[in-house]
């Protein structure tokens, strides 16, 4: 319904805004509701200004910048509504040690009330996991799953 | 609904039968480009009932059988388990709440047969819906992030970004 | 048509004079996310004669001007010189041929005004373009890979991975 | 014209298929030319077979190996027609280390012949480089550049 929709708008919104400045240490962001054009339904329009720098269209941000919007509005989304479990593929690719940082952060304490699964190749955020999967093909074709066990975390994740 | 464990064969790149245990708190899978890292979050795409090929990067449903390697002859069934804890059984149709553990199943043959299974019992894509729509697990528009998929939702028309906060609503 | 150095001043973030000298090898470039790197890249493209402000991540050319930040105010214009060291004067159109350096520059005003410069001497864009047709440094389908376009490649329709290779041809 | 690019495409799907092995450390990849509709052109399709894989449809290639299939054809068609300066942008951003490895030696070696220009967050690609320039913000929205020395690189890569 327009007004379920509307209430989880603003839940989010508001989630948003505080989130975004925690993972990029400072600046603002907010979302808007575009106009609905004749009996389509309104769009989300987001606004993103990282610390220091000037409101600007958003797609001139860097690709480290755009990925790290769209990660506080998944991760505000989350926190209004949250699911058992939340997988997140490579989703650190782009980001910086310091944004890698603070996102691990904000994983690790989501990650009280729920699930997280984390695929990826960045070191820190396998210094950061709980449980840590290897995915090997030995046999070439055929994956196999190993446990990484933490004494050998450093290593294995060097090796990777 | 916690989830303890993935059981895989058959499906893509894992050929033999494979076990995932899931803790708490946070899991990671590393590993080399192509191993199968992605695969496994197919895996569990497709036996919440993704129904769309292309949203597991393949053009029939039939790609996700393992297909044989240099070495390897291809399978002809995939199946995916992925168990639950029921910790929240009011969330959960009256038919489960008495389990202590819900574990749906999917199979694909290359015949095209395709089952769904909750607890080893046959059932229909509608019943695996109805279990995981309490507790959230079906919201996968933002609970699951694919590789290469963040950089989308910037880039992404208002109409597409609003359905992911609709999942939400 | 060796690179020697690029110049830039009031492009994008680069609101102070910046030169980049470009030796033998390979220069790399490293910095945070967001600290200018890919804007480095899309000056060279823009200097080049990029027409579309969509290849630079704009909505209009206009976006390429230093916009100004939280506590600096904007800039009126944006300029980029890129110098190239003259190899294969063979290569060039008869004009030039006698300089051991080309000097191509682009400015852009706020008032829409836009200059090519050769050497210091306002150009049309059709000489710049005759400037790089004989070395090749126009061909930057393949000779300038924008952050995030590999996996376009992959993924593009086979007639605009055609392109690509008839830009070669 | 109709020859001319046929002449490029039998040279660039030649030096393809002797990259690609070399950028995989095996396995096989080629480019075939697809029927051209009514009056249009033929469009170029890629065949990629990762070592010890089966010949698979390029969709379900992983992240990493859809990069650095792409990676072949660019460096395929610039050894047929180089040219004086290469850039590329954050592309070994999905490769793991053995993958980074053998791009960065193959780069090394085409740099001989021609400037190559690598915008990186690999602290591996930070290595192989002869010359390395630091971007930094040192005032909010403003960018600078900076010259790194070869003895400050180990702790300034690490820090980047
Ligand atoms: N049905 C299938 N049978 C056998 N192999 C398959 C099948 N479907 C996909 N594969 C193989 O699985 C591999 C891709 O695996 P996946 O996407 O999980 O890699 P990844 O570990 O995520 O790598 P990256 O780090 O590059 O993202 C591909 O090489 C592909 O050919
Ligand atoms: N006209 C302009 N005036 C001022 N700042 C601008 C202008 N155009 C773009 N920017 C800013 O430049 C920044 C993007 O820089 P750039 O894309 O070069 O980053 P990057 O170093 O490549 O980062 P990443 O590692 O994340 O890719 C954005 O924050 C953007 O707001
Ligand atoms: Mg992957
Ligand atoms: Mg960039």
């Amino acid at each position: 319904s327009r007004e379920r929709f509307q209430e989880t708008f603003d839940l989010v919104n508001e989630k948003f805004q505080a989130v975004f400045p925690r993972l990029f240490n400072g600046g603002r962001a907010g979302l808007v509701l575009t106009q609905a054009d004749g009996d389509g339904e309104a769009g989300v329009e987001i606004f993103s200004q990282p610390p220091g720098k000037k409101l600007q269209s958003v797609n001139l941000l860097s690709g480290g910048e755009k990925a790290l919007t769209a990660v506080s509005l998944i991760f505000a989304i989350f926190l209004i509504k949250p699911t058992p479990f939340c997988l997140l593929d490579e989703v650190d690719a782009p980001l910086d040690d310091a944004n890698v940082g603070r996102y691990n952060e904000m994983v690790k304490e989501m990650s009280k009330t729920s699930q997280f699964i984390l695929i990826t190749h960045n070191k820190r955020t396998m210094e950061m996991v709980d449980t840590l999967y290897g995915v090997t093909m030995q046999e070439p074709g055929v994956s196999k799953l190993v446990s990484v066990r933490l004494s050998e975390r450093t290593k294995e994740a060097a090796a990777a | 609904m916690r989830i303890r464990r993935l059981d895989i064969v058959g499906f893509k790149s894992f050929m033999d039968k494979t076990v995932v245990a899931f803790d708490e708190g946070v899991t990671g899978v590393v590993g080399p480009n192509g191993c199968g890292k992605s695969n496994v979050a197919d895996a569990i795409r497709w036996v919440l009932g993704e129904q769309s090929a292309r949203h597991l990067r393949g053009r029939s449903m039939e790609d996700v059988i393992f297909n044989g390697s240099e070495t390897k002859p291809p399978l002809s069934m995939a199946e995916v388990l992925l168990t639950f804890e029921n910790d929240r059984p009011s969330e959960l149709p009256t038919q489960y709440q008495g389990y202590s553990e819900i574990t749906v199943g999917r199979r694909l043959f290359r015949s095209g047969e395709s089952e769904y299974l909750v607890n080893g019992v046959q059932s229909r894509l509608l019943d695996v819906n109805d279990i995981f729509f309490g507790s959230g697990v079906g919201r996968t528009a933002y609970s699951i992030i694919e590789q290469g998929r963040i950089g989308q939702i910037v880039s992404a028309r208002p109409e597409d970004r609003r359905a992911i906060i609709e999942e939400a609503a």
